[in-house]
């Protein structure tokens, strides 16, 4: 992947050239982030910084790194004409004997425009629910949470890929929970469930029930109400 | 309304079910209500067909969704509902097997509920489960205590999922709806699902809808 030193993400612009020790980790970054994609719809990685730590298990890499979307040109495929598209994505990267894990991936478009969070309306809050630093330390502990949430739920993948792509999703997840429970309002607990190893458009799909928001159905007559007992 | 209401305690509702990897809450939903409001008005409770639905029902969509108040017409159409022991549950859609003279349980027609929570709460405590739809956000992640999300994560206009409501109550002082899921009982507690109580959370109170049972 090309890796010019010359980032176009606003949030970039200071960043110096790669250090040659973050390239393999980046380029494994990248083809995670561009898993299933066809040639042509790929994201490129234009500019990359970060830092490695050694860990028990290994090197885990903090990476910060500039992508950037190819137009979409099929109108079947496009919701809107848009121009190339730059995110500014955080990724953490284990390297445990030369084989790689992501461990997490944060990804959001450059030109986010972020409301000052005084306010309580629904772009700020999915803001707050998508985005937000994580601590080296949970994504290590998230790795032995994820091996407990396979035991219990009996869960096993395809393939090493695939129980890749599962940890970040369930470390994003957990991250989702956190942010959920925090603006609960009432005295609910969430966290770890059956379904934490699905992206939301995955649950959305198998197991909720997109009619009931699209469709009036018949109209029934209205119940009398019940009188006093 | 009485100050809570439990009809788990009165015999009125089957085990918790699992939908599987199937967008069949609507079936499970309604088949919830039928077999509270069989029970009310016969005296026996029975667990009920939702696979009759998902391969019977033409005007919903067996996995990818579907409407009570489609449902109920169906059932009626049909001629009644088998039980789960004779047309049982596989999660996708088969060719329709309905035979009427399996049919246990029949149903006269369906009304739709008051949007208000406390007439709502009138209306279970003297009649029965309710089939209710509610914005399912957060329900990915939940595992007990009672959901109260803030507003505007959880819309009354993005509805998008069917369930049934069992019962009411106060815990520590917070009113809770006690709903029933169809996610199985490794879900949230023993498979329910207790959300905030009066304030339209999730939209609980736009789509509530009952079978009648004469």
């Amino acid at each position: 992947a090309p890796a010019p030193t010359k980032p176009r993400g606003a949030g970039a612009e200071a960043w110096g050239p790669p250090s040659p020790a973050l390239l393999e980790p980046a380029r494994f970054a990248l083809e995670m982030y561009n898993r299933d994609r066809a040639p042509g719809t790929q994201a490129v990685l234009r500019a990359v910084r970060g830092r490695v730590r050694q860990a028990d298990q290994g090197s885990l890499y903090s990476l910060e790194a500039s992508l950037e979307e190819p137009p979409c040109n099929d109108p079947t495929v496009c919701q809107l004409p848009v121009s190339k598209k730059t995110l500014l994505c955080s990724f953490e990267i284990l390297d445990e004997l030369g084989k790689h894990m992501l461990l997490r991936r944060d990804c959001s478009p450059v030109d986010t425009k972020v409301t000052d969070g005084k306010n309580q309306t629904l772009s700020s809050v999915i803001s707050l629910l998508n985005k937000g630093p994580l601590s080296k330390d949970f994504s290590m502990q998230m790795l032995s949470v994820f091996k407990n949430f396979l035991t219990t739920y009996n869960r096993t993948y395809e393939s090493k890929e695939e129980t890749q792509w599962r940890l970040s999703i369930f470390i994003n997840n957990m991250v989702r929970a956190q942010k959920i429970q925090a603006l609960d309002q009432g005295t609910a607990r969430y966290g770890i469930t059956k379904f934490s190893d699905l992206t939301e458009e995955e649950f959305r799909t198998i197991y909720l029930n997109p009619l009931l928001r699209e469709d009036p159905g018949k109209k029934m007559r209205v119940a009398k109400p019940v009188g006093d007992p | 309304a009485p100050p809570e209401w439990d009809w788990r305690n009165k015999g009125a509702v089957t085990n918790v079910k699992n939908q599987g990897m199937c967008g069949s809450c609507w079936a499970f939903s309604v088949t919830g209500n039928v077999e509270g409001q069989w029970f009310l008005k016969q005296g026996t409770l029975l667990s009920l067909s939702e696979q009759e639905l998902l391969d019977c029902d033409k005007m919903d969509k067996a996995c990818l969704g579907g409407l009570p108040s489609n449902a109920y017409s169906a059932i009626k159409n049909l001629g009644g509902l088998e039980t789960e022991e004779d047309y049982s549950y596989q999660g996708q859609m088969q060719a329709c097997n309905f035979s009427a003279e399996k049919a246990k349980v029949y149903i006269n027609d369906s009304v739709e509920l008051s949007h208000n929570e406390q007439k709502l709460a009138a209306w279970l405590a003297k009649k029965g489960p309710i089939s209710v739809a509610i914005n399912a956000f957060g329900m990915q992640f939940y595992r007990h205590g009672i959901s109260r999300p803030l507003r505007p994560l959880c819309t009354p206009w993005l509805i998008d999922h069917a369930v049934l409501i069992v019962g009411y109550g106060n815990r520590s002082d917070i009113p809770f709806w006690a709903i029933k899921n169809s996610w199985g009982t490794d879900w949230g507690e023993q498979g329910y699902y207790y959300l905030h109580r009066g304030s339209g959370a999730c939209g609980v109170n736009t789509m509530a809808s009952s079978a009648v049972v004469e």
